[in-house]
């Protein structure tokens, strides 16, 4: 499955 | 972290710290919207489930500390403080924000980029702060005295998701990021929805007039 997005931003 | 996201970050910290004059200094809420207001908090509490699991930065763990305090506290002021509650304009502020919610997390439940609690959650807090602005537009829209608080407040909160804007393209052209298609196309509509909002804003202050916006 896909990775989880990046959660680095606000 | 490059210009535009900092820009951006500062200018939603700056739009809750004008809030925050108003509720403090003048005791009043007056032209601010409680709907809107309660589905931030509930944008923040859905996107910052991980403050307490996935470690980026001092300076986001403390932005987002401050991002759910304020959220929070507003809300607070606007229902429970004695003075403060008894200048929201409640007839007026009459949007029907649930109907936002619901769609928002069946769209999330839809498409998203992986089916997780977390991820889908994630997912729902960018769908739902895009169109979150949207009982506060209307309530401005009824109100026939917008003070420069309240019109400033709304102008930073628009500007922050165009700096991001910036920033995505930036992240994608300098640092060859993935394609991040769930919070551009959000943050997009986001920005697009205050259009009409910066169009008559910029048009008063050119003019040094008084905002205010048509019926």
């Amino acid at each position: 499955s896909a990775a989880e997005q990046p959660k680095d931003e606000l | 972290m490059n210009v535009f996201r900092l820009a951006g970050d500062m200018t939603h910290l700056l739009s809750i710290m004008v809030l925050l004059l108003k509720i403090h200094s003048m005791k009043s809420c007056a032209g601010i919207s409680l709907k809107t207001q309660e589905l931030y908090v509930l944008v923040f509490a859905t996107r910052y489930l991980d403050i307490f699991t996935t470690y980026f930065s001092f300076y986001n763990t403390v932005m987002k500390i401050v991002f759910l305090v304020t959220s929070f506290s507003i809300v607070w002021y606007m229902r429970h403080h004695k003075v403060v509650r008894q200048t929201y304009d409640r007839d007026q502020d009459t949007f029907r924000h649930h109907l936002l919610v619901i769609p928002c997390f069946l769209l999330a439940l839809l498409i998203n980029h992986r089916f997780t609690v977390r991820e889908v959650l994630w997912t729902f807090s960018l769908y739902l702060e895009a169109v979150a602005i949207l009982p506060q537009l209307v309530l401005l829209q009824r109100s026939r005295n917008i003070d420069n608080l309240t019109g400033n407040y709304v102008f930073f909160l628009g500007a922050y998701r165009g700096l991001y804007l910036f920033n995505w393209i930036y992240r994608y052209m300098a640092e060859k990021s993935q394609l991040r298609w769930i919070p551009w196309i959000s943050g997009l509509v986001q920005t697009a929805l205050y259009a009409d909002f910066f169009y008559y804003y910029i048009k008063s202050w050119k003019k040094r007039e008084k905002l205010q916006l048509p019926a």
